[in-house]
Protein backbone atom coordinates (compact mmCIF):
# COMPACT_ATOMS: atom_id res chain seq x y z
CA UNK A 1 0.00 0.00 0.00
CA UNK A 2 1.35 3.84 -0.66
CA UNK A 3 2.59 5.30 2.59
CA UNK A 4 0.32 7.08 4.77
CA UNK A 5 -0.31 11.02 3.75
CA UNK A 6 1.81 12.34 6.85
CA UNK A 7 -0.98 15.59 6.77
CA UNK A 8 -3.52 12.85 7.58
CA UNK A 9 -2.01 10.78 11.14
CA UNK A 10 -4.05 10.74 13.46
CA UNK A 11 -3.09 9.21 17.25
CA UNK A 12 -5.79 7.89 19.47
CA UNK A 13 -5.08 7.69 23.54
CA UNK B 1 -8.21 39.94 25.25
CA UNK B 2 -9.19 41.67 21.84
CA UNK B 3 -11.89 39.92 19.41
CA UNK B 4 -9.10 38.04 17.18
CA UNK B 5 -6.87 37.35 19.91
CA UNK B 6 -6.56 33.68 20.67
CA UNK B 7 -7.67 32.74 24.24
CA UNK B 8 -6.30 30.08 25.92
CA UNK B 9 -7.59 27.42 29.12
CA UNK B 10 -5.77 25.37 30.80
CA UNK B 11 -7.67 21.98 31.42
CA UNK B 12 -6.58 19.66 33.66
CA UNK B 13 -7.71 15.90 33.27
CA UNK B 14 -7.81 13.58 36.22
CA UNK B 15 -6.71 9.78 34.96
CA UNK B 16 -9.91 8.81 35.67
CA UNK B 17 -9.90 5.80 33.78
CA UNK B 18 -7.71 3.03 32.03
CA UNK B 19 -7.52 5.74 28.56
CA UNK B 20 -7.37 9.13 28.17
CA UNK B 21 -9.52 8.72 25.15
CA UNK B 22 -8.60 11.22 23.03
CA UNK B 23 -7.37 11.50 19.57
CA UNK B 24 -5.61 14.48 17.96
CA UNK B 25 -4.21 14.95 14.28
CA UNK B 26 -1.33 17.31 13.20
CA UNK B 27 2.12 18.53 14.35
CA UNK B 28 4.80 20.73 13.11
CA UNK B 29 5.33 20.48 9.59
CA UNK B 30 1.53 19.66 8.57
CA UNK B 31 -1.18 22.67 7.74
CA UNK B 32 -2.08 21.76 11.41
CA UNK B 33 0.75 22.50 12.92
CA UNK B 34 -0.45 22.19 16.82
CA UNK B 35 -2.30 18.83 17.38
CA UNK B 36 -6.12 19.54 17.78
CA UNK B 37 -8.69 17.26 19.04
CA UNK B 38 -10.17 15.10 16.33
CA UNK B 39 -11.95 12.74 19.24
CA UNK B 40 -13.12 12.74 22.49
CA UNK B 41 -14.24 8.72 23.32
CA UNK B 42 -16.95 8.27 26.17
CA UNK B 43 -15.68 6.90 28.75
CA UNK B 44 -12.06 8.00 28.55
CA UNK B 45 -10.73 10.38 31.32
CA UNK B 46 -11.07 13.33 29.12
CA UNK B 47 -14.49 12.77 28.38
CA UNK B 48 -14.55 12.57 32.31
CA UNK B 49 -13.30 15.66 32.60
CA UNK B 50 -15.78 17.38 30.45
CA UNK B 51 -13.39 20.43 29.19
CA UNK B 52 -11.88 19.24 26.75
CA UNK B 53 -13.89 19.46 23.37
CA UNK B 54 -13.16 18.13 20.05
CA UNK B 55 -11.55 21.32 17.76
CA UNK B 56 -9.85 22.61 20.30
CA UNK B 57 -5.95 22.83 19.51
CA UNK B 58 -3.70 21.76 22.27
CA UNK B 59 -0.67 24.18 23.07
CA UNK B 60 1.40 22.64 25.96
CA UNK B 61 0.93 19.55 27.74
CA UNK B 62 2.09 19.48 31.32
CA UNK B 63 3.15 23.37 30.39
CA UNK B 64 5.84 21.74 27.91
CA UNK B 65 4.78 23.47 24.70
CA UNK B 66 4.15 21.47 21.71
CA UNK B 67 5.14 23.95 18.97
CA UNK B 68 7.67 22.97 16.61
CA UNK B 69 6.66 18.80 17.39
CA UNK B 70 6.00 16.88 14.87
CA UNK B 71 2.73 14.56 15.39
CA UNK B 72 4.76 11.71 16.57
CA UNK B 73 6.59 13.85 18.73
CA UNK B 74 3.89 15.38 20.24
CA UNK B 75 2.03 12.20 20.81
CA UNK B 76 4.49 10.48 22.28
CA UNK B 77 4.98 13.49 24.71
CA UNK B 78 0.58 13.15 25.78
CA UNK B 79 1.50 9.38 26.07
CA UNK B 80 3.99 9.63 28.12
CA UNK B 81 2.46 12.84 30.56
CA UNK B 82 -0.83 9.97 30.50
CA UNK B 83 1.74 6.83 31.54
CA UNK B 84 3.58 8.30 34.80
CA UNK B 85 3.16 7.94 37.82
CA UNK B 86 4.12 11.05 39.08
CA UNK B 87 0.66 12.94 38.42
CA UNK B 88 -2.77 11.51 38.85
CA UNK B 89 -3.33 13.80 35.97
CA UNK B 90 -2.77 15.75 33.14
CA UNK B 91 -2.38 19.21 32.49
CA UNK B 92 -3.73 20.67 28.93
CA UNK B 93 -3.38 24.40 27.46
CA UNK B 94 -5.58 24.73 25.08
CA UNK B 95 -7.47 26.95 22.36
CA UNK B 96 -10.53 27.23 20.57
CA UNK B 97 -9.00 29.08 17.99
CA UNK B 98 -7.36 27.10 15.37
CA UNK B 99 -4.61 29.52 14.55
CA UNK B 100 -0.91 28.87 14.14
CA UNK B 101 0.17 30.73 17.18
Amino acid sequence: SPPKDYEDEVTFF
Amino acid sequence: PGLLEPTSTLVRVAKSASTLGIAIEGGANTRQPLPRIVTIQRGGSAHNCGQLKVGQVILEVNGVSLRGREHRDAARLIAEAFKTKERDYVDFLVTEFNVAL
